[in-house]
């Protein structure tokens, strides 16, 4: 499907379009051409930001600016540290606060109105929640922030993070999770669409940079169709559309896993293809119920050798003949108590009985823990999507490092969520070459084996 | 990491709906206190009377809360870091 970049012919006035290389990549800035959101192709089909609102998680939105204030959600703006309903930036001399604005306008910007550049979703609103501005952060003002008008908020965005100086296994801690927790069920219950996209594209060119850009879906009227779609039907589609591209690392190959889909360490399923995305999302049927299972778990101590690895094997049924069980994989957890002279020299691997294999630590130079470890740390993999689980995990934990070390694993509990039915065999295919048919096709060659398999047994038990 | 307390506090009641958050914020000196949506009962109570960032713990703000018998639990907000990326 690539098209050379002029066959697209998206006019944009705005005077920075051209070095948004992220949505039209034409290799500015020593960029790759071509390997951006192709939000382009979203653009043409005629799918924008209409209609939905996106939470800015930030310091602050600059509502005053020309690109932004028509697209301003003032109802949906606030700050908890300081309870200030009209939360502009706090602009410091170095402009240091204005962050939020530029990350507003990534989002929804206005297009072709001469001003700046264009947001990958624009037409849509933004409401600037201010957080960032503060020298502390505190649990209740992430779970405050993130649990924010969810009736008008339709994503919520952050684009910062724990500390990031290699030591820190920091993250959203208690009430933030619960109040995820809560908005994702309640979503779920009420059937709400809420979703959210996460692209990270890191840039080679002088221009380096490293963003993170929202792209979000729901009932867009403005493209004349509603879309009915669940948190995970978008990771689904995420899965499905996105495309390797021209994403290249000598250290991580691509390699497949047991369904064939194609996957890399770095950069997971690849890059979000916009174009891909609406189309498949089009006639997508939400996917079957998803259920979870705990498939089996170490609790014994286990000593880690200096050198070499410690391996520990799990054999699962994947509580088959149970009401949960799990028979096509999404996300599976390792939940991991380990403790070490040196946590950041720890290296740990997981294998999954169709031989797909994950890292899911690998070693951080910069962490010297001796006294914390991981107090059952829900170590997470995608890589496995759309296996069965059925079978033999291989857990491989070692250390990294020319200094011996020791520690001790004390528990490996294995988490298996995902679905009973097969998730594609109701999806209607359009291109036969894409990751859908591939694994539509393999799905239905095993529920036929399996089928045969059941009327073999059947007969044999008759006779 | 050296822990950081902050002016603000995870209250929850046993029982008791906003106007008795409010009731009880205004009488142990808070500056305010907003209903969380995602916890019964839960509130967010902030004193603009406590330092914003400081070493020790206050002791004597969580004690009295928690001394009342309307009170299940009353928590110091600790900071720690974010970095804008």
């Amino acid at each position: 499907g690539y098209r050379e970049i002029n066959e697209i012919d998206i006019n944009m006035n705005d005077p920075l379009f051209t070095k948004q290389w992220y949505l039209i990549n034409t290799g500015q800035a020593d960029g790759t051409p071509g390997l951006d959101l192709n939000v382009a192709e979203a653009w043409e089909l005629g799918y924008t930001g209409k209609g939905v609102t996106i939470g800015i998680m930030d310091d602050g939105i600059d509502y005053l600016h020309p690109d932004l204030a028509s697209n301003y959600n003032a109802k949906a703006s606030y700050d908890f540290s300081s309870n200030d309903p009209y939360p502009y930036p706090r602009y410091t001399d170095d402009w240091f606060n204005s962050h939020g604005t530029r990350c507003a306008g990534e989002v929804s910007a206005a297009a072709n109105n001469n001003i700046c550049g264009v947001g990958v979703a624009y037409n849509s609103k933004v409401a600037g929640i201010r957080m960032l501005d503060q020298p502390f952060m505190t649990d209740i003002i992430e779970a405050s922030s993130i649990s924010h008008m969810p009736q008008v908020i339709d994503i919520y965005s952050a684009s910062w993070g724990p500390t990031d100086n290699g030591k820190t296994v920091d993250g959203p801690r208690e009430l933030t999770l619960q109040a995820m927790a809560d908005g994702v069920n309640k979503v779920m219950f009420l059937l709400n669409k809420l979703g959210k996209m996460t692209v990270l594209l890191t840039h080679t060119g002088d221009g380096a940079q490293i963003l993170f850009t929202a792209l979000y879906m729901e009932d867009f009227s403005e493209a004349g169709f509603i879309l009915d779609l669940t948190w995970r039907d978008m990771q689904h589609l995420t899965v499905l559309t996105s495309k390797r591209n021209q994403l290249h690392d000598e250290v991580h190959q691509w390699r497949r896993n047991g369904v064939g889909l194609e996957f890399n360490h770095l950069f997971g399923y690849g890059v979000l293809d916009a174009g891909a995305m609406v189309k498949m999302a089009k006639d997508w049927k939400t996917v079957p119920e998803r259920f979870h299972c705990v498939g089996g778990s170490i609790q014994e101590p286990e000593k880690i050798p200096s050198s070499g690895k410690l391996v520990l094997t799990l054999t699962t049924d994947a509580c088959e003949g149970k009401e949960n069980f799990v028979r096509y994989l999404e996300h599976v957890q390792a939940v991991i108590t380990v403790n070490s002279t040196r946590r950041g020299d720890l290296n740990i691997n997981m294998t999954s009985p169709m031989g797909t294999k994950s890292i899911l630590l690998s070693r951080r130079p910069r962490d010297d823990d001796s006294k914390v470890g991981f107090d059952k740390w829900p170590f997470m993999t995608t890589h496995t999507w759309g296996e069965d689980p059925r079978g033999t995990w291989v857990l491989e934990v070692g250390f990294v490092d020319s200094m011996p070390q020791r520690g001790v694993l004390k528990e490996w509990t294995l988490m298996l969520h995902g679905t009973q039915s097969a998730p594609y065999i109701d999806q209607i295919v359009r291109d036969y070459q894409s990751k859908l048919a591939m694994s539509k096709k393999e799905e239905l060659e095993e529920e036929l084996d399996e089928a045969v398999e059941r009327s073999l047994k059947s007969i044999l038990s008759k006779n | 990491e050296i822990a950081v307390y902050t002016n603000h506090f995870l209250v929850e009641l046993h029982r008791g709906g906003e106007p008795e958050a409010k009731q009880l914020a205004a009488e142990y000196g808070f500056s305010g206190v907003r209903k969380l949506p995602f916890i019964d009962a839960g509130y967010h109570f902030y004193h603009n009377g406590i330092s914003r960032a400081r070493r020790r713990r206050s002791l004597q703000h969580k004690l009295h809360l928690e001394k009342d018998p309307r009170i299940k639990k009353a928590v110091q907000q600790e900071g720690f870091g974010r970095k804008k990326r």
